[in-house]
């Protein structure tokens, strides 16, 4: 454990609280896109399966037990307690196009073809384009309130602080997961657009993010 | 098959 890895879960997990607190204050899911959301719980559901099989640490168990009822009660959230204001007209991604690929790809470029490496690399494969449903909708409706913006920054943040992780780690103990770290390049690149944004118009301007 | 790391990562 590093600095960059623990501020990097840090940031994980104010990312998910803040969009959990969102939906609950405001009794309102507008403008987050439920499918990604729905393809977060799937990645943390095929992930943390290990949970069963291998202890870790203390800390590791109960990082995962938080991200996941978490995640399944944002999920909630949106498609039962708030579904009124779930706008699925704008969350019109194909979630498919990502879901297929990606499945194919956990079958051929895994490191040992067994049901738990396969699905724990789908959810590595999966995480990197989860948000793209999201960032969709943002794009589609033109705008995000700045709170969802902050949402994402943090997701972000986790994610470029994870990289960092990767690099110390592979300095310090010659540590390198070659599928982690090539999926959370790309992972972060999806970001790269929306940290330009958020600098330029949610912390000059006020409010809501506007994208041209 | 590639080498296969310690998953101790979240």
């Amino acid at each position: 454990m590093n600095i960059f890895r623990l501020s990097g879960d840090v940031c994980h997990l104010i990312a998910i609280i803040i969009l959990f607190l969102k939906i609950w204050r405001s009794k309102s899911c507008a403008g987050i896109s439920g499918k990604s959301q729905v393809l977060f719980a799937l990645v943390f559901t095929t992930r943390y399966l290990d949970l069963f099989t291998s202890y870790i640490s203390a800390y590791n168990t109960v990082m995962k037990v938080v991200y996941l009822l978490l995640a399944y009660s944002t999920v909630g959230l949106i498609f039962f307690r708030f579904r009124n204001s779930y706008d699925s007209e704008s969350d019109s991604f194909r979630v498919e196009f990502l879901l297929v690929p990606v499945a194919g790809l956990s079958f051929l470029e895994n490191y040992a073809f067994t049901p738990l490496e396969i699905l724990w690399t789908f959810s590595i494969y999966l995480e990197s384009v989860a948000i793209l449903p999201q960032l969709f909708m943002i794009t589609k409706t033109g705008e995000a309130e700045s709170i969802t913006a902050h949402y994402l920054l943090f997701l972000g943040l986790y994610r470029a602080l994870y990289l960092a992780n990767w690099l110390w780690r592979f300095h310090t103990e010659g540590f390198y997961d070659q599928i982690a770290v090539v999926s959370g390049v790309v992972q972060t690149i999806f970001y790269c657009d929306f940290f330009y944004l958020y600098f330029t118009r949610v912390l000059r301007g006020s409010g809501k993010m506007s994208l041209p | 098959e590639n080498q296969k790391p310690q998953k101790d990562e979240l």
